[in-house]
Parts: C-alpha cells; sequence; structure tokens
C-alpha cells in the first residue's frame, strides 16, 4: 500500500 | 506510454538538458533565475521519493534519475560554480508565497492522506507555479537570450504534450487523474503569454524584448 494511486507518470 | 508522453517527457529532458549546457557553454547564469531552478529540484525530489519504494519501468526510474540529478546540477552550477553570474537582483521574486499556500493546499486536496501521496501532491501543485519566479525575472529586465527562450518553450510544448496525453488516456485508457490535469492545466496557461511572443519575436529571428 506504499503507492495507492499509482503515479505511473513523470 | 504513447506518442505524447513519449515526446513530453523528451520535451523535458530537452529544456533541462539546454539550460545546463547554456550556462555550462557560456560559463554563466545570467538571465536565469535560481529561484525557479531550485523549486524544480525540490519538484522531483518531492516527487521522485517513490523511486524508492515503486518499480514501474526501467524507463521511468532513468529518467526520474536523469530529472533529479540534473536540478541539482543546475542549482550547484547557479549558486555555487558560476555564482559571480547569477543576478540575484533581478531574481527578487518571493518564492515563500508559493511554497506555503501550495503546501497547504497539498494537505487539503489529495487523492489520499498520507505521507508520500501528499508529497507527490505538494510536487504536483508546486511544479505549476515553479516556473513563475523565471517568467517575472524575465518581465523585470524585459528581455530574455534567445537560448533562454527555447529552453522556456521546450519546458511549455512538455506541459501541453501531457495535455494531449491526458486526454489520449481518457480516452483509450478510461484513466484520469483530477489533480495532474488541473495543475496541469495552470501550469500551460502560464506559458501562453510567452508562447506568443515565441512564436512572433524568436522564430522570426529577434530577440525577445519586451515592450518597457
Amino acid at each position: 500500500s506504499q503507492d495507492p494511486v499509482g503515479h505511473d507518470e513523470l | 506510454m504513447n506518442i505524447f508522453r513519449l515526446t513530453g517527457d523528451l520535451s523535458h529532458l530537452a529544456a533541462i538538458i539546454i539550460l545546463l549546457l547554456k550556462i555550462w557553454k557560456s560559463r554563466s547564469c545570467a538571465g536565469i533565475s535560481g529561484k525557479s531552478q531550485i523549486l524544480f529540484a525540490i519538484v522531483f525530489t518531492t516527487r521522485y521519493l517513490d523511486l524508492l519504494s515503486t518499480f514501474i519501468s526501467l524507463y521511468n526510474s532513468c529518467m526520474k534519475v536523469i530529472y533529479i540529478g540534473c536540478a541539482y546540477a543546475t542549482v550547484y552550477m547557479i549558486y555555487m560554480k558560476f555564482r559571480a553570474t547569477y543576478d540575484g537582483n533581478h531574481d527578487s521574486f518571493r518564492v515563500e508565497f508559493l511554497v506555503v499556500p501550495v503546501g497547504g493546499l497539498a494537505v487539503l486536496i489529495n487523492h489520499d492522506f498520507s505521507f508520500m501521496e501528499i508529497l507527490w501532491t505538494f510536487s504536483i501543485y508546486l511544479e505549476s507555479v515553479a516556473i513563475l519566479p523565471q517568467l517575472f525575472m524575465i518581465s523585470k529586465t524585459g528581455e530574455a537570450e534567445t537560448i533562454t527562450t527555447h529552453y522556456l518553450f521546450c519546458l511549455g510544448l512538455y506541459r501541453a504534450l501531457y495535455i494531449f496525453n491526458w486526454v489520449w488516456r481518457f480516452y483509450f485508457e478510461g484513466f484520469f487523474d483530477l489533480i495532474a490535469i488541473v495543475a496541469g492545466v495552470v501550469q500551460t496557461i502560464l506559458y501562453c503569454d510567452f508562447f506568443y511572443l515565441y512564436v512572433t519575436k524568436v522564430l522570426k529571428g529577434k530577440k525577445l524584448s519586451l515592450p518597457a
């Protein structure tokens, strides 16, 4: 649950 | 990954490298806002902390490391190596007027009230206004070197391409991130006035100078 939102962009 | 996102990232990379090369080749950071560059270093640091926690792709990790490295190299050149050429008197934008409200907004409006997520949100909001000290400096001195305008154009182009990327992702992936989109649109709007001057002056071979 480190990255619940999931930002895959730079 | 789509073509808009890739070209956006490459345009961003081009901007960063143009700025570094300008300072390195001319041995001078005249006309460059050190404050904007510090803000960008903060933006990359707070956004890319996930380098330590989440692996997305080799491309993603490499670009993050390059962006962070270049941001700190730029700050180092302005405030250490070529400090004598830094035009601090004209770089008088009050950054606390950006950082404090942006920090408050990140705590209030975010996707998830967690440390990493608030830092990510802070970086998104801060990036949207981080160029203001640079634009303020240009409006104060009334002119910019052509190479500086190429830097700004690539930086603005990157934001504009990211908007096309979000339109693409919304239609083909059903993805949208309202925080990133609103901040990205605000950021792109800040460049509109500059885009106009770039097209009407710089692309016609004239130096960018503002009427007194």
